[in-house]
């Protein structure tokens, strides 16, 4: 028998001129899964349900990128992906392009152990959902007033890239000394 | 991304990662956290969870990568974090959060801050942004 062990994380890659009461909300949410998480675990749940309830929460939460809060494509719309692995039986389950499934973790979950499959993504995941009853939200659930702000100043400064979150406080064009893939971190953050 | 590892009192190991992707990203893309391996592995000797540039990770199967280096070379959780992060990333920038069945937890990142936290049953608990 061994110790139970929890890690969780809301995304690397973070401006370094976060504002102070964006990293307290950080840290305030990460502590509230830690504590669920060993509420959990103190209950003798198993590993594989503890993943599944903390990462629920964080995609309820809009404040980090996934579920409500998730990054928009061009198109301004929310393409979400998420997997899920038991590694007792090395059993996994993944989806990718879900669109309405208002917790995708679980609909991965769904794949791992009611699906003769591993991954399923877009069309097929979304029937896959609807087959199995999972809660759905529209697309509009997803999306949130600053994250529609960031898409529209990532249009601005011609950025795909890797992350979205560009600090409210701040401009898009606003130099930053750190740099990741040739662009100011300040574009990026927290991923 | 957000993600989730975890080792339970029985030592089976889980883990779970959640993402929107990346912010203006092409209709269609799909990044590292669905990919079994590269955001997300699990097996019986640790739970690892990805986050950072999904390409990177991708091409580094980072996750299962950590999983390798113990069984094959024998690391420890931290060491086998370090090592992957130190060498396994090429030029991209990425962090991770792992558990072992042993009941250990490590993460490792090589940008300039990763939200996470971990809390083990002997009553550590951490939670930080930056290095």
């Amino acid at each position: 028998m061994s110790g139970w062990a929890i890690a969780v994380h809301g995304g690397a890659g973070v401006d370094p001129n976060l504002p102070p009461h964006r990293q307290q909300e950080a840290k305030q949410l990460l502590t509230e899964c830690l504590n669920l998480g060993i509420s959990a675990l103190r209950s003798n749940a198993s590993a594989l349900d503890v993943v599944e309830l903390v990462v629920r929460k964080l995609e309820t939460d809009p404040l980090f990128n996934s579920g409500r809060g998730s990054a928009l494509t061009a198109k301004g719309t929310v393409e979400m992906e998420a997997s899920i692995m038991d590694g007792t039986k090395r059993r996994c389950g993944a989806v990718s392009g879900v669109s309405t499934v208002k917790n995708p973790i679980s609909l991965a979950r769904l794949v791992m152990e009611k699906s003769p499959h591993s991954y399923l993504a877009y069309t097929g995941a979304e029937e896959f959902a609807r087959e199995q009853g999972v809660e759905t939200e529209d697309n509009e659930y997803f999306i949130t007033p600053d994250n529609v702000g960031m898409l529209k100043l990532a249009k601005e400064a011609n950025t795909i890239l890797f992350d979205y979150r560009i600090p409210t406080e701040k401009c898009a064009g606003t130099e930053s000394p750190v740099k990741m893939n040739g662009l100011p971190l300040s574009i990026y953050a927290p991923e | 991304t957000v993600g989730c590892v975890v080792v339970d009192s029985q030592g089976r190991c889980a883990a779970a990662t959640s993402t929107g992707g990346l912010m203006n990203k092409m209709s269609g893309r799909i990044g590292d956290s669905p990919l079994i391996g590269a955001g997300t592995y699990a097996c019986e000797v640790c739970g690892v969870s990805c986050t950072g540039e999904g390409e990177a990770i991708i091409r580094g199967t980072l996750a299962r990568e950590v999983a390798a280096v113990m069984e094959y070379k024998g690391y420890e959780l931290q060491q086998a974090v370090d090592f992957v992060i130190k060498d396994r990333l090429d030029e991209g920038f990425a962090g991770l959060i792992a558990v072992s069945n042993k009941g250990e937890v490590a993460y490792g990142f090589n940008c300039n801050g990763m939200f996470r936290g971990c809390a083990t049953e002997n009553g550590f608990m951490e939670v930080g942004i930056w290095e």
